[in-house]
């Protein structure tokens, strides 16, 4: 399971639809001070579903929605879509009874078409995905409306937070600590007290 | 939920300390510790007990954490982060110029550190030093031509000055 | 010693959120004020009340300090720094890596801002950036020729190379 | 009056007596990470009498003394002098009544040889220094020995914190918050609250 591409509109100083690919193993985002840098990372913070506008640097929710430039009014709306790929792994098989193997397979021929490649999953190989959508993209989507009223969607559907939150269990995925390190925040894991440490490695363990 | 808890800590702490550990990698020698903090009566509680670090570069002797230099500290922030990355791989790592206070020397370890864990996960940098942009595999701009409102510009290295800055892009 | 705290605050918001004040010469545009806060009965009590400060870069509308950027952040601080400086001025100043955020834009625009207070106090610079060091009038190199030891070494510009490093200092 | 130099042995890293000229008006202080550059800096704020050892980065005061390396033993004293430049500067002088002019005129012939360009005070003009001590340089230093006992000295004479703090009383000297900004505080001066923030404006009020 790998990130592919994150798109924001109306979200922070991304005011138009912007795409951000992430096709490449180190993928590096540069640019002049105070351009949108920091930002992108607020956009995934927030569309994985952090509900703290101090962590988002804002002062309430709706800071995150595009409030205007000199030239442009403020948006009606922020939106951001972080897409994943989730291709079928083939994995070892647990050997499974009669019955329970022709309703699988029915129903996986059924609602998804497989990429052509990859085989139609035999009695003997069940298809395993890493998040449990049987989808080769996962798109995840958060939207908030200026009045207030907000959405996630997972693949165009709407969902709540608990289902972005059990999607990514067990994942790695998610707004903890060690895997999005914040601007100027690097040092901060050395001087935080012993307490706090211990935080960190809680969210890992 | 205490086994797993002891197994993670006994993970990192061989990642981060051991011989081969991230330490080590990161500052070319020295030593480094981990361990859970005992209570005053010297006992450790598992599930309770405060973790604690120290870190000696090669040929130092620093007293304790807050001896280190600016650039010292992030590269043992650095060290354990990659340490529990190793002991649970998250499919993504996003790092906000972790590079700002690293010397080239440092950067150039820090971005080889890196290129160890791309069979895992991959990484999204965001940098202002040229030495890290040149690790990287693709490079994405994003600039205000119009004020106040952000785009996204493709980046080829040969866009990018000896010093770091984005040529010709127009920024306002 | 009230009359004394209100000049200086007066000084300092001039030299700080004026139209030729250090914010803008900084920003190149834009607005920022300084404040003495009121208290819930809109009420200002000189000698207790906090400051608030807000600080508007050309072309954006921020909603307050938390919305800038690493590198935003930097800068009116410098500005503030300077304002104060201005109105109450030291025989030195002196600065560890306050360039650590900063493009090589605004680098430049904070070599040229120090560059105007030179008849009344000189400037320490601590930097890794070569376009600080450019501005320099003197440079020396504090390397660890022997492990754990300082020791100062007398730089020429042409000793550092386009990224900022040292060339051989032998550093350990 | 100006910084002149700093010179530093046995405090922190620098083992070996050190010498810093400051003798032009931007003086920049370069190496690679962990040599010692803020080291400089504590040296600086230590001297000027800065008595908290969790603001020189250590844990006790006797860290500031140098503790060793793979090759040396731990030095048994720290010690730094700073050195400022303090020229006669010839100002409006008040006038002053006859006896008090004479008497005048003798203790400052008779007690530090005049630099030879300057002109020797004309009852007219009172001849003026920054600082109260009537020497073209003062110098001033800190020890600190292993055995916990410390000293100050002005000019080689014994003397105390309180005699340092005097002598640079309504200068802009000192280790407060606005002349010396130490790595990393830069961007604290916003995050601070706003009462911490009049803190720095009593400073410089
Ligand atoms: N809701 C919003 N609408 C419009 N602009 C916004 C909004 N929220 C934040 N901004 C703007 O985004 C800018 C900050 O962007 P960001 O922090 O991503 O910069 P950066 O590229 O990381 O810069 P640096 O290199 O200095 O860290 C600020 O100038 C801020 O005014
Ligand atoms: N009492 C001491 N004796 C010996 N070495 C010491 C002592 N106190 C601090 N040090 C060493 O000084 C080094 C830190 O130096 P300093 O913080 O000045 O580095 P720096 O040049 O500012 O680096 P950076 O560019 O990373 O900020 C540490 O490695 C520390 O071990
Ligand atoms: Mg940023
Ligand atoms: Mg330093």
């Amino acid at each position: 399971m790998r990130l592919a591409k994150l798109t924001l509109a109306g979200f922070k100083s991304f005011a138009d639809k912007t795409e951000i690919p992430f096709n490449e193993p180190i993928v590096g985002i540069v640019g002049p001070n105070g351009c949108g840098k920091s930002n992108v990372v607020d956009a995934i913070k927030w569309v994985l579903g952090d509900q703290s506008p101090k962590s988002l640097r804002g002062g309430a929710m709706l800071d995150v929605i595009f409030n205007g430039s000199a030239k442009r009014k403020p948006a009606g709306m922020a939106s951001v879509t972080l897409t994943f790929d989730n291709p079928v792994v083939a994995s070892e098989a647990p050997a499974l009874n009669e019955a329970e193997q022709d309703s699988d397979a029915q129903v996986s021929e059924g609602s998804t078409p497989q990429d052509s490649e990859s085989p139609i999953p035999t009695p003997q190989a069940r298809a395993q995905r890493a998040l449990p959508v049987d989808t080769d993209q996962v798109a995840v989507t958060r939207q908030l409306y200026r009045d207030g009223t907000s959405e996630y969607l997972i693949n165009n559907q709407r969902a709540r937070l608990r289902d972005i939150k059990e999607l990514f269990m067990d994942t790695g995925v998610g707004t903890d600590a060690y895997s999005i390190i914040e601007q100027g925040k690097v040092a901060r894991m050395l001087e935080a007290n012993a307490a706090e440490r211990r935080q960190i490695f809680e969210e890992a363990a | 939920s205490r086994t797993r808890f002891i197994e993670t800590f006994e993970q990192v702490k061989e990642n981060f300390a051991g011989e081969q550990g991230m330490f080590r990698k990161l500052f070319g020698g020295g030593r480094a510790e981990l361990e859970l903090e005992t209570d005053e009566n010297g006992n450790i509680d598992v599930l309770e007990s405060g973790i604690s670090i120290r870190a000696k570069p090669p040929g130092k002797e620093p007293r304790g954490l807050s001896q280190l230099s600016g650039g010292e500290k992030t590269m043992t922030a650095v060290a354990l982060l990659m340490a529990i990355f190793k002991s649970r791989p998250s499919p993504y790592a996003i790092l906000d110029e972790v590079d700002a206070a690293l010397d080239e020397a440092n950067t150039e370890r820090f971005i080889n550190v890196i290129k160890g864990f791309l069979d895992k996960s991959h990484f999204i940098v965001i940098t202002h030093h040229k030495r890290t942009m040149m690790g990287c595999d693709t490079l994405y701009g994003i600039t205000m031509q119009e004020r106040g409102v952000s785009t996204r510009v493709s980046v080829d290295m040969k866009d990018v000055g000896a010093d770091g800055t984005l040529l010709d892009t127009g920024a306002a």
